[in-house]
């Protein structure tokens, strides 16, 4: 069954969410499984949401699962290297 | 996870270090940093976790040990390479993957100053996942991940004790 373009998000289209994949996946929140490789690789709306929400979780923000600016700025915040979520 | 019933509380990685006796060599030194000074903080980061547990850290010039430490820029040999000023600052293995502790050479590293990106803090910070311990979602806790400047008076989080001695046990004497 053909899958809907607007159920998954294309990072192309949204300015910084590039950083942000980049970002959930090298700290654990989005694993490459999460990808489904028949539309692109791209992500289900849900999924990049909950990886949002569990950062935030984490991070000790309110776990809304929005982009905001409190989040963003938390993500350019210096920090270790190490994943969040150790597998 | 610890076992206690809070909702945030430290991690451990899964893998711990069979000895107590560790051993430690800097085999890159930071390009701006005096080497002595250097000694020293990483010696006082290593305190900070025997402190608290029956570890104790031996420096030594060559090798084997158990712990190797480097202070690096971008790519240097692990896969992981590092970004520059800013970002991520260091990084650790855990026992499992040898213990070893990378540091960015491209941050502005520094001692007792609120300039820069303070070594000491950040030192004990990757020795934590070297013992073995993830990162915590306690914010005041030296596990959590991200840096939050020069702290003059730093102590470990109760959080970090519970993590650190859930792995080693109490220190005895």
């Amino acid at each position: 069954t053909p899958i809907e373009d607007s159920f998954y998000l294309n990072f192309d289209s949204i300015e910084g969410t590039d950083d942000v994949d980049l970002y959930l996946s090298q700290f654990g929140y989005l694993s490459p499984s999460l990808r489904n490789p028949t539309s692109g690789n791209l992500i289900d709306a849900n999924t990049w949401e909950r990886a949002i929400m569990e950062f935030q979780s984490f991070a000790g923000l309110n776990a809304t699962g929005d982009l905001d600016e409190e989040t963003m700025e938390l993500m350019q915040t210096p920090r270790c290297g190490v994943k969040d979520k150790v597998g | 996870f610890g076992s206690d019933t809070r909702s945030k509380r430290y991690a451990l990685q899964g893998s711990r270090w069979k000895v107590k006796a560790l051993t430690y060599r800097i085999s890159k030194y930071p390009k701006r940093l005096n080497r002595k000074e250097v000694d020293d903080e990483i010696a006082k980061a290593f305190n900070v976790w025997s402190e608290y547990t029956d570890l104790t850290f031996t420096a030594k010039k060559q090798n084997p040990v158990h712990i190797d430490i480097r202070f690096e820029e971008s790519e240097h040999g692990d896969g992981d390479p590092f970004d520059g000023p800013g970002g991520t600052l260091a990084h650790a293995y855990f026992p499992v993957y040898g213990g070893d502790a990378h540091f960015d050479d491209a941050e502005y590293w520094t001692i007792k100053s609120t300039r820069g990106t303070n070594l000491f803090q950040v030192a004990a910070h990757e020795f934590g996942h070297s013992l073995g311990l993830s990162h915590s979602d306690v914010r005041s806790a030296l596990m959590a991940p991200f840096y939050r400047g020069y702290d003059s008076n730093f102590r470990l989080d109760s959080d970090d004790i519970q993590g650190i001695q859930a792995l080693y046990g109490r220190k005895t004497s």
